[in-house]
């Protein structure tokens, strides 16, 4: 049942995934005159999710299992830390890769719909902590740990060396070529400060729902204090230079995802609270990194960067409303060459119409077909690029190690030339108009 | 520019007391890099020298004189030597050598690093949670009145801790106490010191003032990080809204010229018939209509003096124009449609 749809939104259509590939990396603008690496245009693109309703509850589960990470979704909802509040729309959590880039991939997702696997942002991260003046990342960083439970509570103390060394580590972990993080990922995971220069570098807000505290998946104990959830503000540039519509990303488990909105899902507002409802009262949501001075004007701050609206919620007790405030979500506004979810939702709606003829089918004969099975070739695909160079597409499970296009092609220029055993060059391949190269 | 300068760093520790050797340059490990030829002083402009234990004439000086007064008080600070070790060297941290220092931070740093599993997905070693949750309490950043036994290895205790009658004053400390250290061990004491200057900060003003002290703060109003000279002294966020502001002025500015000239073309017409130098800051009458600019301003080296041949025009390279951001200091250039580079540069990029 799981191989009927595309496990994630980018297999729906590998042209338009190569197309935002090679658009994600020429947007990035790196000023010599010392300000942070940035994207130009493309940190304003917003994907939306397709609503799932007109569907079957079976079917429905098929797309749930295909593209959403339920278990996210079902612990950050129980913990009521995501979709509670009734008057917004509900957020869902995409699948992303648990590599260690997964802070990336949830970003990337969030704006475009693939995920970050050729690093583009966490290249730019590693450049931006590297090539330009980090002082002030590494002030706040100072700032924030100084003001942590651990630093107040405990009366730690580091001298300069303490400090200059976990910086220098908080770079490294940054880094694309480390052959094997710690923890037997692929690349080392990222950390708070590290969302915050990511927001800096894409000149949008970044807003963590997560749980407060670590806890045993057993009996529900608290382990540690986590304070990755919260507000993430670019601070480094003025808001008007700022998309001022958030960047939602769900943290459990030691895992990011992007909350993406539903499209036309129904009459709630497209916003996310910057509250939390917890133990009777509503607390708001915590905007990390902040000085003392800025700390002071937090409110305004908030305003200037995120579009605040506030909602009236009901309260504990019988008949009170309380109003909270919340940050309006963007739309989606990809442009229709770069949008997966169309291609996605295309294929769904086929799929769906095979599915009930299937069933249908299945029915009517009486024995147990199983109407899942998969039918299309293109759902054999692999997450392994074809061995052809320069070929942007996808190897899949029969035609390993090339794609089906050039499989197909080497079978025909076989069969006219048994004994030539020659690769089709590059330039006969599809999508190759594109320029792709990786 | 280093965000935080060491605070255990005290210049007392290190007057008065034979010197085995004078130290040969600064080592990076104690110091940070812009303020690696400076004197030890805090606050101190002037550059070290290294005759004088890293401290300008000035304060080696002063100190000397100050020595000499008291000369009992500081006696046991040697800074010669090495409190734990006991070892003769160019420069001690704390009281201790850098080999004895740096042991006892790694001792520290792998006691705490290695006290979680590795499963902590997005926390690094650096992540103190990771550190109040260590099970060891031998930490030599850890401080408080519970505060755990000595971090240093028996080796790395001085005699001297022993000598007293004494235990120290840290519960659970096994070594013994000092007067001259108020009763603690020599650890101890570096510990106590350094938490009360921390706590004394933190009681005052902001806990972070001390850290920050010597960083250069923003130029822009109400802002709280640090300056930068790439930013001309300005953050990045205040650097760019003082160039929108700087452009959003040249704008306004050249408006108003454009406004202004327009406007003053008839109302010259009607007042005189005779048009004025083109030169925006000269009023000139133009001698010949078929010129833009009066004579003055054609040749302005003929204003110097009586010494200047009046007919001989002045060879002259053409007069630069300043950038047409009224607040910039640059010169502009035609390329860059009369900005300068940086401020077309940014034109470009924001305007």
């Amino acid at each position: 049942a799981e191989q009927v749809l595309p496990q994630a939104l980018y297999l729906s259509n590998m042209r338009k995934a190569v197309k935002i590939r090679e658009r994600t990396p020429e947007d990035i603008f790196k000023p010599t005159n010392g300000i942070i690496h940035h994207f130009k245009t493309m940190h304003r693109y917003t994907l939306e999710m397709f609503r799932t309703c007109q569907f079957c509850p079976q079917f429905r589960e098929i797309i749930h299992k295909a593209l959403i990470d339920r278990n996210i979704q079902a612990t950050l909802e129980s913990q009521k830390k995501l979709n509670w509040c009734r008057e917004v729309r509900k957020l869902v959590a995409l699948k992303t890769n648990g590599d260690g880039n997964c802070l990336m991939h949830a970003t990337s997702q969030y704006m475009w719909g693939v995920q970050d696997t050729d690093l583009v942002l966490r290249k730019a991260l590693f450049s931006t902590l590297k090539e330009t003046d980090t002082r002030n990342f590494k002030f706040r960083w100072q700032l924030e740990s100084l003001k942590s439970q651990e630093f107040v509570e405990t009366g730690l103390c580091y001298d300069t060396r303490n400090w200059n060394d976990e910086w220098d580590n908080l770079i490294k972990m940054a880094s694309t070529d480390t052959p094997m993080a710690r923890s037997g990922l692929q690349y080392n995971s990222l950390e708070e400060i590290h969302i915050f220069v990511l927001c800096n570098i894409l000149r949008r807000p970044i807003i963590v729902i997560s749980d407060k505290m670590l806890r045993s998946l057993e009996s529900g104990s608290n382990f540690a204090p986590l304070k990755v959830g919260g507000i993430y503000l670019p601070l480094h540039w003025p808001a008007q230079e700022c998309y001022r519509y958030p960047i939602v990303l769900g943290y459990d488990s030691h895992h990011f995802v992007p909350l993406v909105t539903l499209k036309d899902s129904g009459p709630e507002i497209r916003a996310v609270p910057l509250v939390n409802r917890d133990r009777g009262r509503f607390e708001d949501l915590k905007v990390h990194f902040l000085t003392d001075p800025e700390n002071e004007m937090k409110e305004k701050l908030l305003k200037e960067y995120l579009m605040v609206i506030e909602i009236p919620v009901q309260g504990w007790d019988h008949g009170t409303t309380h109003l909270i405030n919340a940050a309006k979500l963007d739309e989606a506004n990809l442009p229709k060459e770069i949008n997966l979810v169309d291609d996605y939702f295309e294929l769904v709606q086929h799929e769906y119409k095979k599915w009930q003829e299937n069933s249908e089918q299945g029915r009517r004969e009486g024995h147990a077909q199983n109407p899942m099975e998969p039918s299309v070739p293109q759902l054999s695909l692999m997450d392994v690029k074809c061995e052809t160079p320069n070929c942007p597409f996808f190897m899949s499970v029969n035609t390993q190690p090339l794609c089906h296009e050039c499989s197909e092609r080497r079978q025909k220029n076989q069969n006219k030339l048994p004994k030539l055993n020659s690769k089709p060059g590059p330039e006969g391949l599809p999508g190759m108009a594109l320029g792709a190269s990786r | 520019g280093e965000a935080y300068e060491p605070l255990a760093w005290n210049p007392e520790e290190s007057t008065g007391g034979p010197h085995s050797a004078p130290p040969t340059a600064p080592s990076p490990f104690l110091f940070s890099e812009t303020t690696a030829m400076k004197c030890r002083s805090p606050g101190c402009p002037f550059t070290l020298n290294v005759q004088h234990n890293g401290f300008c004439e000035r304060c080696h000086n002063a100190r000397q004189l100050h020595a000499s007064h008291a000369p009992d008080h500081t006696r046991h600070l040697d800074p010669g030597k090495c409190q734990a070790c006991l070892q003769d060297v160019t420069r001690t941290f704390n009281g201790i050598c850098s080999t004895c220092f740096k042991r006892t931070t790694a001792e520290a740093s792998s006691s705490l690093s290695t006290s979680l599993p590795p499963s902590c997905h997005q926390r690094s070693k650096s992540d103190p949670s990771r550190l109040v949750r260590s099970p060891s309490p031998h930490s030599c950043h850890r401080a408080g009145n519970d505060a755990p036994a000595g971090c240093l290895s028996q080796a790395a205790r001085t005699p001297g801790d022993r000598t007293g009658t004494s235990k120290c004053r840290k519960a659970g400390c096994v070594y013994f106490g000092t007067p001259e250290n108020k009763g603690f061990c020599t650890l101890c004491f570096i510990e106590y010191r350094e938490n009360k200057h921390f706590a004394a900060a933190s009681g005052k003003v902001s806990p972070t003032a001390s850290r920050f002290q010597n960083t250069i703060p923003c130029l822009g109003r109400e802002c709280g990080t640090l300056g930068s000279t790439m930013f001309e002294g300005y953050c990045q966020k205040c650097f760019i809204e003082a160039q929108n502001q700087r452009f959003h002025e040249a704008k306004r500015t050249e408006e108003q010229l454009r406004s202004s000239q327009r406007r003053d073309v008839p109302r010259t017409t009607q007042s005189t018939s005779r048009p004025k130098c083109a030169r925006a800051s000269c009023k000139n009458i133009l001698a010949c209509r078929s010129e833009e600019l009066c004579m003055e301003c054609q040749h302005p080296n003929q204003r110097m003096g009586p010494g200047a041949h009046r007919g001989e025009p002045a060879p002259e390279d053409p007069p630069k124009q300043r950038c047409r951001a009224p607040a910039c200091d640059h010169f502009g250039n035609a390329k860059c449609n009369g900005y300068c580079n940086e401020c077309f540069q940014f034109k470009q990029m924001y305007g």
